[in-house]
């Protein structure tokens, strides 16, 4: 695993989230359970808390958007580049952008938005790319089943060293 | 004057989507970083543990194509 240059974190442990639009590929019922369960990956794993939040200021900034969306870093239309998220820290900080010229699916062999989302909140929370195949934070997209995902040894130990283990 | 010159056997294409995918994946960290077009696909080739030959081979190519996350591979 890696972080970011000088290890960007957050101070605290209970993070908000917002969603600000969402795709037509999926029901937007499904987006929601997609992130919740994205953020879990992680809250299972550290002391971190993720709440929604529907209005106002939010930590992390979740949003679906094509070509150039506001931030200066472009999707490619389809293919290539699926998502992209910024470390910690204020304003751009935390966000999570979806190319929405990718077809996001659910359970299907498309792309999954519940790995990708997973992936992208890994760098929301300050990992970088882990060059270790079948990581999480591993850069290229592999299919694996949602339903028997387990996040691997390298993303726990980068995660717990930016925030500590789970604790009972 | 160039700085990066292109391998003689590489078409335009190559060339141009090689070094755009370099800087945006593993940019140059420093400006006054400078290494040829080999070293940066050595370095691509390392981190994704493909056999290291600073070429454009059908391996690296592949790798290159796939779906990725858009955050550069290497901290700039």
């Amino acid at each position: 695993y890696s972080t970011f240059p000088g290890n960007p974190r957050w101070g605290k442990t209970h993070l908000t989230y917002k969603i600000v639009n969402y795709t037509p590929d999926l029901p937007q019922k499904k987006v929601d359970d997609a992130i919740r369960r994205a953020f879990k990956v992680w809250s299972d794993v550290t002391p971190l808390h993720f709440h929604r939040v529907y209005n106002g200021h939010a930590d992390i900034v979740i949003g679906f958007g094509r070509r150039e969306h506001g931030d200066g870093n472009p999707f490619d239309g389809r293919g290539n580049t699926l998502a992209h998220a910024f470390a910690p820290g204020q304003g751009l900080g935390g966000d999570a952008h979806f190319d929405d010229d990718e077809r996001w699916s659910e359970f299907s062999r498309e792309v999954n938005l519940f790995l990708v989302a997973a992936h992208e909140f890994g760098h929301s929370l300050g990992l970088a790319h882990s060059n270790v195949r079948g990581a999480l934070m591993y850069p290229i997209y592999s299919y694996v089943n949602p339903e028997t995902f387990r996040l691997s040894e390298d993303d726990k130990r980068g995660i717990q060293k930016l925030y500590g283990k789970f604790m009972t | 004057f160039p700085t990066q010159l292109k391998p003689e056997s590489w078409s335009n294409t190559d060339f141009e989507n090689v070094k755009a995918y370099l800087d945006k994946f593993f940019p140059l960290v420093t400006k006054t970083q400078s290494l040829t077009l080999e070293e940066r696909i050595k370095e691509m080739q390392r981190f994704f543990h493909l056999t290291v030959t600073g070429k454009l081979n059908a391996e690296t190519e592949e790798t290159m194509k796939k779906p990725r996350c858009g955050v550069p591979d290497i901290a700039g």
